[in-house]
């Protein structure tokens, strides 16, 4: 790879065009208005320009979130693309703010643009929270009855954030997210 | 069909194109 000469000219295209967008709460406006959108790019070295120019998510301030949809989706349960699927959700300690937040967000963030499951038609995007009592990446999926789509997202990620195999992170179908009361969770799968 | 796949190093190797 190195004795080939890279052409600077050309930029590499991506299979889909992606928005950033980012959330803060003010409490003055609804949810939707606090949801803005960033940038959208469609190649790598758009892609790097911006991730290369905005705050890493640990710098984030809490109650922050960063959100890389594919264009037109936006980063809530009601858009159509979402509204059937779920989220693989992945719940960090404190402690992991400083060693692996900016990692697995980057790494997911290069399997997303990358195309990297087999399954990416199913793949709406992501969502970093950044909160206090613990940050939580989401990967989020457009038809939660699809399985075998929905576990090879799960494992692919699984296995592209080396995460040990004694940890299990769950599928949350939007809908439970949406109806639940308390605190726990329900998870449709598990990997 | 067929889609554009990156790989994980390729996507890293490209951060500091001009």
């Amino acid at each position: 790879n190195e004795n080939i000469s890279m052409d600077y000219s050309i930029k590499h295209p991506l299979q889909n065009c992606w928005t950033l967008w980012y959330y803060e709460n003010d409490r003055n406006q609804s949810w939707e208005k606090n949801q803005r959108e960033i940038a959208s790019f469609e190649t790598i070295e758009d892609f790097w320009s911006l991730y290369n120019h905005i705050k890493p998510a640990s710098d984030l301030k809490q109650g922050t979130d960063y959100s890389l949809f594919k264009k037109g989706i936006r980063p809530m349960w009601e858009d159509d693309a979402n509204k059937r699927g779920g989220r693989w959700l992945i719940s960090l300690e404190k402690k992991q703010r400083n060693n692996d937040l900016d990692r697995y967000w980057l790494d997911i963030i290069l399997c997303l643009i990358g195309e990297a499951f087999d399954n990416s038609e199913d793949i709406c995007g992501a969502v970093v929270n950044i909160r206090y009592k613990g940050d939580k990446i989401g990967v989020w999926t457009a038809d939660a009855t699809k399985g075998a789509a929905v576990m090879e997202i799960g494992k692919k990620l699984k296995d592209r954030l080396h995460i040990p195999p004694r940890v299990t992170i769950g599928y949350e179908i939007h809908k439970d997210t949406m109806d639940k009361t308390g605190s726990s969770s329900r998870y449709s799968y598990n990997v | 069909g067929t889609k554009i796949v990156y790989e994980r190093n390729f996507l890293l190797n490209l951060r500091n194109s001009p």
